[in-house]
């Protein structure tokens, strides 16, 4: 089972249209996805369709009143993709969790007790990809501990290639001290607009710096994916010609296919 | 003075870019502009050209050390622009504020200190501009709570506009428990693609919601803006011919005249 914490503290270089649109191509592809938002701002839980009001349960009733993720859980309009929703209470969370002992591994705790549940009763669950929030703090961090991959989003354009090397060192403190299984599996070049210099260049850049890491795969810029999330539509729902639809078709084939030649 | 918070906890819509290039158009037209950086990620300082170290005196040493900002202070190469710039030590403020009484007004207490003392020594200090992080937590508080005005900069896509609400709520709350000066006085479309029917819809939601804040002024897509920063340079001496310098510039004007006539 693959655990993926999607991240990059710079805002807005599509961190969620990735969980969104890479779980739905894996789940078509016959993948069993569980999607997780760690994001206060419920964006992926919108895209999804999945509005929680305050209290309902949802990732911060996991991670600060112990909830079993499996009674937080919501199916979505893709079949094979599950979704544990975030809402506003998650803003709080980071500052509850403070003072908590183990506060960086409350999600990975839950996250094993119910991968065996799921075994345990016979469910395959095959990826497990986490949204994070645009900063590195307690919820990130408790992604980081939760996940066994990390992967990169990055915007070709200055500030998000400029925060990578923090990241790194950031992901370097949780190897060194928290899970040494922790590896930067992928650094996908997103929001990608070939016709820009500016664009080819950073994705030169992210190759020379990651040319193992980086995704052949490039998400190119597509009005269709900045449309899908206010219809509440996956992009292979929305608009399943488009470019995003291929851009993030391709990236699932090309995750899935490393797997049978590691 | 006008002290402007510019504000929107979605990331990447164009915050600090703005607060960057309004400063620099405010400066060039004969204002006395201070640009505060409150963002741990730093980038509007890297955008000025100040790269601290950890531990140089920086915003986080004044909201959490008790320095006076006059301590802090950096010029900038747009003469009538200076930088209360951040560092990565600002990540940890959050936390080390929280138990603090008063922790939400400690910028407005340093701030209302430094003004007085810019005035008894005879300067003028005409905008202060606040580039606030992606998040809703107690750097974005305290500049609420610092300033008499807050600008939205709204990207003209969905996730943007779907955090307004929330924001909006927030801005109630510290003007009925905090600063009851505070007033919501600009939005600006940023990152406006006038070519997409999408960012056509989200201009017209904004112009039909905020008749009477939404700025005249666009800020249209123009990679020469999202070129400058790598160059650490504002886009009046990066590309002062683009469209992006004409866009700020011409918001500057707007907010300029706006005074003249209230
Ligand atoms: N490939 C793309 N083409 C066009 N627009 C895109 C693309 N990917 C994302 N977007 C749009 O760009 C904006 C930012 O994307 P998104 O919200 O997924 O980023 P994020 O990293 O999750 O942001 P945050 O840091 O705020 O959580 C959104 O309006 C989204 O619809
Ligand atoms: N008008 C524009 N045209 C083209 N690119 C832009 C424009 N404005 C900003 N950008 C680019 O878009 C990205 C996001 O902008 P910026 O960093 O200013 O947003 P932000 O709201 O401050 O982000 P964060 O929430 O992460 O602090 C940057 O790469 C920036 O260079
Ligand atoms: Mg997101
Ligand atoms: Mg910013």
């Amino acid at each position: 089972m693959r655990r993926i914490a999607i991240i990059n503290q710079k805002g807005g270089v599509g961190k969620t249209t990735t969980v969104a649109n890479l779980g739905a191509a894996l789940a078509r592809a016959g993948q069993r996805v569980l999607a997780i938002d760690l994001d206060p701002q419920a964006n992926l839980s919108l895209y999804l369709g999945v509005e929680l009001q305050p209290t309902e349960p949802s990732a911060y009733s996991v991670l600060c009143s112990g909830m079993p993720i499996s009674a937080a859980l919501r199916p979505t309009n893709t079949p094979g993709l599950e979704l544990l929703p975030s809402q506003i209470d998650l803003s709080g969370a980071e500052l509850e969790m403070a003072a908590t002992i183990g506060r960086e591994t409350i999600l990975r705790d839950s996250l094993d007790t119910w991968t065996k549940e799921q075994t345990q009763e016979g469910n395959r669950i095959d990826f497990i990809l986490i949204d994070c929030p645009p900063s590195l703090g307690l919820l990130s961090v408790n992604a980081l501990c939760a996940a066994n991959e990390v992967m990169v989003v990055a915007q070709t354009e200055f500030f998000a290639l400029q925060g990578l090397s923090r990241l790194l060192g950031i992901i370097e403190l949780v190897q060194a001290r928290l899970n040494p299984d922790l590896k930067l599996t992928g650094v996908l070049a997103s929001i990608y607009d070939a016709r820009l210099r500016l664009a080819r260049e950073v994705l030169g850049e992210l190759r020379r710096f990651f040319p193992a890491e980086t995704f052949q795969t490039t998400i190119g810029t597509n009005v269709r994916l900045a449309e899908s999330p206010s219809h509440a539509q996956t992009i292979f729902e929305y608009a399943p010609g488009s470019r995003g639809a291929r851009d993030y078709a391709a990236l699932a084939e090309e995750m899935l296919a490393g797997m049978e030649h590691p």
